[in-house]
């Protein structure tokens, strides 16, 4: 049998007009060095499901996305973070959101999935469960980015001027 | 947003999905990454998905449950379906984004509404492929 796997790394605004030939291939780059986690895992003969959480937490690691390490911020200047994981073999899933402290949510929604009877925890519960499973937490400097940072005052100022835009990929993830 | 779907050589399925959500959103706003069936879902039977976009959107529209349930309940393959959920049930109700799945033969369906996505894939024994762009 063969192996597939695929990652995507969000899709906010990529217009070709701001894209730099050294940004493109930076998230090239990013793109070819989580792939390869991913891919490496599924060579050796491993579950789909460390897969995906092994290249997931390569993402979160990665400053250049918009998760973990590099998430952006509310509009009160906070990361609150969601992350979910799914097994086909079984439909176990495991998700968490608006946390705020482990170096990976992934993994924290893989600890809610395999530790807990439930699917979806949110608030210290969730931190709790992530703390049991012996998962790595962080301090804000960790997660913090100055684009994410320019980018929540470029927005608040928009709104503090009443400008809005037509960029859908304002609303996204 | 960022996210994984892998189909292993046993032939099981699986996805994952993360995210910070969207800039100077609402204390306390989940959009569709945790929701099971809206940003991320997985049956060995069908495919798995992870989304990435506009979340009220894809919550409402069970965005990856519902290709599921097109390959389920309609025998579409993939692609079509896939196809069918992104660029018609989602961009026709403003919901931008993208969505990546697999299916349980190992075929891979990367399709998204908008101007880019960043996205990589990879298939035993083929190179891998990075894209950003549509082309």
């Amino acid at each position: 049998m063969t192996y597939s796997l695929a990652i995507h790394g969000g899709a906010g605004t990529i217009l070709r007009a701001s894209m730099t030939p050294e940004r493109e291939e930076a998230y090239r780059a990013a793109l070819a060095r989580t792939l390869e986690v991913g891919e490496a895992v599924l060579r050796d003969g491993g579950a789909a499901l460390d897969a995906v959480v092994a290249a997931v937490s390569a993402l979160e690691d990665e400053p250049l996305f918009n998760a973990g390490r590099g998430a952006v911020f509310t509009s009160d200047g906070r990361q609150e973070m969601d992350a979910a994981v799914m097994d086909g073999r079984d439909r176990r899933a495991g998700a968490v959101a608006g946390i705020f402290g482990p170096r990976n949510p992934v993994q924290a929604a893989r600890a809610v999935m395999e530790r807990t009877d439930h699917v979806c925890l949110i608030g210290p519960n969730a931190l709790d469960v992530a703390r049991a499973a012996g998962l790595p937490f962080e301090e804000p400097a960790y997660f913090f980015t100055e684009a994410r940072w320019t980018a929540l005052q470029d927005t608040l100022g928009m709104r503090a001027r009443g400008e809005t835009d037509d960029d859908p990929a304002r609303r996204h993830g | 947003t960022v996210g994984a779907v892998a189909r292993d050589v046993h032939g099981h399925l699986a996805a994952a999905t993360s995210t910070g959500g969207m800039t100077a959103k609402a204390p306390g706003r989940v959009g569709d990454t945790p929701m099971i069936g809206a940003g991320t879902f997985a049956d060995d039977a069908t495919c798995a998905v992870s989304a990435t976009g506009h979340g009220e959107v894809f919550i409402r529209w069970t965005a990856a449950a519902e290709i599921a349930a097109r390959m389920r309940h309609a025998g579409q393959p993939l692609a079509e379906a896939a196809r069918a959920v992104v660029m018609e049930d989602l961009a026709q109700n403003d919901g931008s984004g993208g969505a990546i799945a697999v299916d349980r033969d190992g075929t891979l369906a990367l399709p998204f509404n908008c101007e880019g996505m960043y996205r990589a894939s990879v298939r035993s024994g083929e190179a891998p492929v990075i894209a950003i762009y549509r082309d």
